[in-house]
């Protein structure tokens, strides 16, 4: 059941999946499963349509986490936010209202393969698992991979390196999987959001330059209320701002390339920490982590509902 | 052990370089030990006051932290022992007894 399945520690990508079947049986009328594509290694690639079914038309939002393998804090907040979404949709009138006029598609792993890899390898792994038939080495830097500025300031162009930016733009068939569906959908996906860590910031584009986005008044508010909002729980400050002034320059990533593609609104959280546990946030930090990090994501959706274009 | 206890003794370090040249001697020496760079994501990104965690395997280890001691480079070390920390801060391994 939703409530027996534990959701403050990490699980492997079996656990998940088998999750995600059982979720997609018992809450049909909130949750659709679907595949987009397979992975590199021949996973299936889920995502999760959340949201009342309704004939008239909804605007959709767009969460992805486990970009990078070794991020296990993404994923574990996708899962949060699907659980948090089905057991309050009837308490929480904000949840009920998003639900009612939004779809959701959460994609609870990005990087399938990276991700296994992780558990069973190399805990440490950060790019998908694709062969590179030159070099001995291994995969490649999702969020490197997109066709916005592909592999300039920020990308390698080394097979070895972890920002490897891949033999071409869309090489990895997860990348590629996803901008299929999100170029299909985008005239009614209004926001996309990708989940990382660590550093504790929210970023919005410009990545891959340093300049101001159009329409900047209503991002950068929707963005500073929301790390409000996430502070307000526990206190965790989170920075926020463009990506190539907040963190660095850096091209080729999934949020700048869901902008220029026409997607109005667009995201990339670093969860927590600063450092101090690094990629080895403890079990016992999913709970506040999420929880502080569900009320950013609530904020954002019902500032973009309410008061954005 | 998790992972084959594999990332004994291994340790995650900050460094901020306080000068452009501090920053170039830390590149030099992350490309020569293959460090596991945690931040920021690329070695082009260091640069003077840019915070730096990197993950140095174990063989690695006393000569990262000899040259920072020879080149008078600040450091803290955030996580002293990986395998320490990867095993305290989850309950695979009781997962694992379970199963």
């Amino acid at each position: 059941s939703l409530s027996a399945y534990n959701y403050e520690v990490y699980h492997s990508l079996e656990e998940i999946q088998n999750w995600m079947y059982h979720l997609n049986k018992t809450h049909s009328s909130l949750i659709h499963m679907f595949s987009i594509g397979k992975s590199y290694e021949g996973r299936p690639l889920f995502v999760l349509k959340l949201g009342r079914r309704s004939r008239a038309y909804k605007k959709a939002v767009w969460i992805d986490c486990g970009m990078h393998a070794r991020e296990w804090i993404g994923p574990a907040f996708c899962q949060w936010f699907v659980k948090e979404a089905l057991l309050t949709y009837k308490s929480d009138p904000t949840m009920r209202k998003m639900l009612n006029y939004l779809h959701f598609y959460v994609m609870p792993v990005f990087n399938v393969d990276g991700y296994h890899f992780s558990w069973t390898n190399d805990r440490f792994w950060r790019k998908t698992r694709s062969r590179n038939s030159m070099f001995g080495c291994r995969g490649v830097d999702a969020n490197r991979n997109w066709k916005v500025k592909w592999c300039d300031v920020g990308a390698s162009m080394h097979p070895c390196d972890d920002t490897y930016c891949g033999p071409f733009p869309e090489s990895e068939p997860e990348v590629k999987a996803v901008a299929k569906f999100l170029r299909k959908h985008r005239k009614h996906i209004k926001a996309y959001l990708s989940f990382h860590a660590y550093a504790q910031i929210l970023l919005y584009p410009y990545s891959y330059k340093r300049a101001t986005i159009p329409n900047f008044n209503c991002v950068e508010s929707a963005a500073h209320k929301a790390v409000n909002a996430l502070q307000s729980v526990y206190g965790v400050r989170y920075r926020h701002g463009p990506a190539s002034s907040t963190l660095y320059v850096s091209s080729g990533s999934s949020m700048d390339w869901a902008y220029k593609n026409g997607i109005p609104y667009t995201f990339a959280f670093e969860l927590r920490d600063t450092g101090h546990f690094g990629f080895l946030l403890p079990e016992m930090l999913i709970r506040p982590t999420c929880t502080e990090t569900m009320l950013a994501v609530k904020n954002i959706t019902m500032h973009l509902l309410k008061k954005c274009p | 052990h998790l992972y084959s206890n594999r990332y004994a003794g291994d340790k995650v370090i900050r460094l901020i370089p306080n000068t452009e040249e501090e920053a170039y001697a830390l590149k030099k020496i992350y490309r020569q030990l293959k460090v596991d760079l945690w931040q920021p994501r690329s070695i082009s990104y260091v640069s003077e006051g840019t915070v730096t965690d990197v993950h140095i395997p174990q063989s690695g280890c006393r000569t990262l932290l000899a040259f920072l001691q020879e080149t008078n480079i600040q450091y803290k070390i955030l996580i002293e022992d990986l395998q320490k920390a990867l095993e305290n801060g989850s309950s695979l391994q009781t997962q694992r007894n379970r199963r």
